[in-house]
């Protein structure tokens, strides 16, 4: 079973146009 | 949203060739252990803080700047199974492009587990900001 804790990020690898 | 800093122990850091995993995290986590272990040297005692805006870190007994990653850098974060008191995240390197994995010792896994979801809610937070900005 799986019972660490892992997170992955949405945001990662994206652009920001600022 | 102005972040939270942890004070942690900075344990090393490995090279990893992806990005998320969870065998993956586990391996690198090990290797640092490891070689940690072998140095003998003390970990580093850092400021760990978290925002929507990244993760910096602070070495806490001169002050200095340590990392300062932006968190559209860092792609995944946990808590090792193994060694449940150590939190990690893989992060692009701004220069080479290379994805290291970061493993720091918590003092307790409550702690450590705390981070991982600060970290995750840092995620969130950014995506939705990330969203708006589109």
């Amino acid at each position: 079973n799986s019972n660490t804790i892992h997170f992955h990020n949405p945001v990662y690898q994206k652009t920001t146009e600022d | 949203l102005e972040g939270m800093t942890f004070n942690l122990s900075h344990i090393g850091m490995t090279l990893v060739d992806q990005p998320k995993g969870e065998e993956l995290s586990a391996a690198a986590v090990k290797r640092i252990v490891a070689t940690a272990k072998a140095s003998r040297k003390k970990p580093q005692k850092v400021a760990f803080k978290v925002s929507p805006q990244g993760i910096v870190t602070l070495d806490r007994s001169t002050n200095k700047l340590l990392e300062n990653v932006s968190i559209y850098r860092i792609s995944y974060c946990t808590v090792d199974k193994l060694h449940d008191k150590v939190f990690a995240y893989i992060a692009q390197n701004t220069f080479n492009g290379t994805l290291e994995c970061h493993a720091y010792l918590c003092s307790k896994r409550k702690v450590a587990q705390a981070v991982a979801l600060t970290v995750a809610q840092a995620f969130t937070v950014a995506f939705e900001l990330w969203q708006v900005a589109k």
